[in-house]
């Protein structure tokens, strides 16, 4: 799955999310990706989001939703709301990622998984950054 | 120069080090440089964050490492089924498409759904056909497979073959 979140000049967030799904995936199975709400969401001075993983417990957990609503009714950074929606996918046996992105352009990681295969760029620091690994 | 930001992600899983020989860690890094690239062209010169993260997903469709597009995982019934989604965080406007099997670039198809519809979301042949009318690329099929995918399907069957045919249920 491959995903991306951006804030424009204009102050405006967007996400997408593109994906294959899962090898051996049973025909007329839908994930997360293409559901907004789930694996895709974006809503201006809020956040937007784009996830990767089992996505079966992403829709159940409304995933990006979640990182949008605690940004704005917990008053959460983007860091913390991030780590907590993938922590509480983790809590009901989800695995995998998500990348988010708050009002100020701020972008936040999260993942529970060992990798993920990740980058960012913006104009205050337009050299393009990518990292794979959880340490990175 | 006003500000602006873009990140992306190009899947998740259990990525160690040992995983990736230099070859494939360079060229999944490179994979994603000149996605991040094709975003931060449209940023950098006063485009929307909607055309920059679509910009950004074209080519990470296109790419045969990454599971979008060329390259996506294959279904058990040895089909490839897109999935991708849009959404413009100032309109709340968005777009989504699922189980394509012949548009070249899914993200083009969810902008059009959100652009040229007044629907959401639009799933299987009528998205293609759909994808089809606004004049979005289409492929045959064998166009998304490559051979790692194959392996993958082959490997996740000789796992999975007793859930398939329950004759195999008991060894």
């Amino acid at each position: 799955t491959v995903g991306a979140v951006a804030l424009d000049s204009d102050g405006h967030l967007a996400a997408a999310t593109s994906t294959g799904g899962l090898t051996g995936k049973q025909w007329g199975r839908i994930g997360d990706s293409p559901l907004i709400g789930a694996g895709t969401y974006a809503r201006d001075g809020d956040c937007a989001v784009s996830a990767t993983g089992t996505g079966e417990y992403f829709i159940r957990d409304s995933a990006g939703r979640q990182v949008c609503d605690r940004v704005r009714w917990n008053h959460q950074d983007i860091e913390a709301a991030a780590h907590d929606t993938i922590m509480s996918i983790g809590s009901i046996g989800g695995d995998g990622g998500l990348i988010a992105m708050d009002a100020n352009g701020k972008p936040a990681f999260a993942i529970n998984d060992v990798g993920m295969y990740r980058g960012a760029v913006s104009s205050d620091s337009p050299v393009i950054r990518t990292a794979i690994y959880g340490d990175e | 120069q006003k500000h602006w930001s873009l990140a992306i992600h190009g899947g998740a899983g259990v990525i160690d080090r040992g995983d990736l020989t230099p070859a494939k860690d360079a060229a999944y890094r490179a994979g994603l440089a000149e996605a991040l690239a094709a975003g931060q062209a449209v940023l950098d010169t006063g485009g929307t964050a909607l055309d920059a993260v679509e910009a950004t997903l074209k080519p990470l469709e296109d790419n045969p490492l990454f599971n979008a597009g060329k390259g996506a995982a294959i279904a058990a019934d040895g089909n490839v089924y897109l999935d991708a989604a849009i959404m413009d965080g100032g309109t709340m406007k968005a777009g989504a498409v699922a189980a394509l099997t012949r548009t070249k670039n899914p993200i083009l198809a969810a902008r059009a759904v959100m652009d040229k519809t007044h629907h959401v979301f639009l799933a299987g042949e009528g998205a293609d056909a759909f994808a089809k009318s606004q004049g979005l690329a289409q492929v045959d099929p064998s166009y998304f497979h490559t051979p790692e995918r194959e392996q993958m399907l082959v490997d996740w069957k000789k796992d999975h073959q007793a859930m398939i045919n329950p004759t195999h249920m008991y060894g």
